[in-house]
């Protein structure tokens, strides 16, 4: 069984790209076939695994002309983790799909039809909950929420939550969330355990045992298009990002 | 003269609404009369002064309505400081502003109402390139550029500016870059120190000789409802901003 999960928020900067990365990368590495797709026009997920974002075809031609996913995978640094590119263009992707037919389920049909050939597929979603989302979360089985621990980033989750039930209702009633990831996580200030109380106290049980700290490495990583496993693989970013997947496997 | 200023950058996190709400708040300390506006659907400028999201009306009302900024001003904590708030609904508006006459001009008729009652107007923009964005920028003549001193937020800064080029080509020809500031700079890791270099480079003479340090006192400002001046006047990220309102208003 292919399990798809997208890894969303509308807030900014918490962590999405560096959680779709690190994690496809991690559950690759133990021996699983993944496809980490590439949704936000800032294609940061497609440089931060290696992949150039100017290479055509990516995931624009698949939205927008119809293109099959198997004619824009490529192979990435990391064995048995296909990847599918973004690029620029997608942000006009969002204007063309507004007026085009079944404009939520695009990425729906795409990827059904390639969920034969692997056992997990990564969505990484950009800063918004926009047309590009919302073909993310209706694609998806599941649902990953990094939420960095932080107070503008706590006031956006019930917002997210509201978007999910709405998905549900509408577009794909099978939509779970699998898991909140507490991200950037710093033990010793004050207002980390405070949203992090928060955030365990509404989503009680579907919060990840494991927190990913925040950790240099992490940010380094992209710059040198290696994911976190293979550019420093004992760092606590890596062993934090293989214990996410070791929990995300284990939660089948 | 009334300077009318968008604090944007697609890529999520870098500070935007920090960065927007601290400088509003440093620029009527200093004697001058301010509007602070939120066009992002996250609302989080107008937590970030303490106003309510749920309080209608506000800019939603502005941008589809039509209603005049005038009747949705609302007083904040900082003496001439006023703020237009911002809410979940204008989500909804980028969809149905797709299809409205004039759709990337309707926050400038609005602002060029107001002008004569200011010295100083702040937009806080979404991390996005989508219409609420081009609404600021086109009804802006300056636009401050946030960057996180890492490698995604580097990776960004190229397109904000064809966007930029773009919005000055066909929308508002008198929009000016006045200034990107580097945020979150931490002077001891070397990934800040390329970035910065690089983000020099390429903006020669237009970054702020001032650099936000990472300061946790900003982190836990809005969880308050206020901005930094009034949290904690003293703290290094309180001193970051006056510096840095200093620098904007001499650069007139
Ligand atoms: N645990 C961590 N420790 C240190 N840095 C991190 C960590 N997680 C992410 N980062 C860095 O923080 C920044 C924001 O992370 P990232 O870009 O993954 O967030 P995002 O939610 O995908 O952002 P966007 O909303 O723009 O898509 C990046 O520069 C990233 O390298
Ligand atoms: N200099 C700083 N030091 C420490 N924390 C900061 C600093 N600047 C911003 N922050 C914190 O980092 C997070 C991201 O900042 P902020 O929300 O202002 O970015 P943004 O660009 O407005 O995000 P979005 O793209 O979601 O609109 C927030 O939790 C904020 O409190
Ligand atoms: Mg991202
Ligand atoms: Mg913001």
């Amino acid at each position: 069984v292919c399990r798809v999960i997208a890894v969303a928020n509308q807030k900014g900067g918490v962590g999405k790209t560096t959680t779709a990365v690190s994690l496809a990368s991690a559950v690759a590495e133990s021996g699983h076939k993944v496809l980490l797709l590439d949704i936000d026009p800032q294609a940061n997920a497609t440089s931060g695994i290696g992949l150039d974002h100017r290479s055509a075809p990516g995931i624009y031609e698949v939205l927008v002309d119809g293109l099959s996913l198997t004619h824009a995978v490529m192979s990435t640094v990391q064995e048995g983790l296909l990847a599918v590119p973004s690029s620029i263009d997608l942000a006009g992707a969002e204007i063309e799909l507004v007026t085009a037919m079944s404009r939520e389920t695009k990425l729906k049909m795409a990827v059904n039809e390639v969920r034969p050939f692997f056992d997990y597929v990564f969505i990484d979603c950009p800063p918004s909950l926009g047309l590009l989302t919302l073909n993310g979360l209706t694609a998806s089985d599941e649902l990953v929420i990094p939420v960095q621990c932080e107070f503008y980033a706590l006031e956006g989750v019930s917002k997210l939550r509201e978007t999910v039930d709405l998905v549900k209702t509408n577009l794909n009633p099978g939509l779970e969330i699998s898991g909140v990831l507490l991200t950037m996580y710093d033990g010793r200030a004050k207002l980390t355990e405070q949203v992090a109380n928060e955030v365990r106290k509404s989503f009680a049980g579907n919060v990840f045992e494991t927190v990913v700290n925040r950790n240099v490495r992490l940010a380094e990583a992209p710059s040198h298009g290696l994911p976190i496993n293979k550019y420093q693989p004992k760092s606590s970013g890596a062993l934090a990002y293989r214990a996410v997947a070791k929990e995300l496997i284990g939660r089948a």
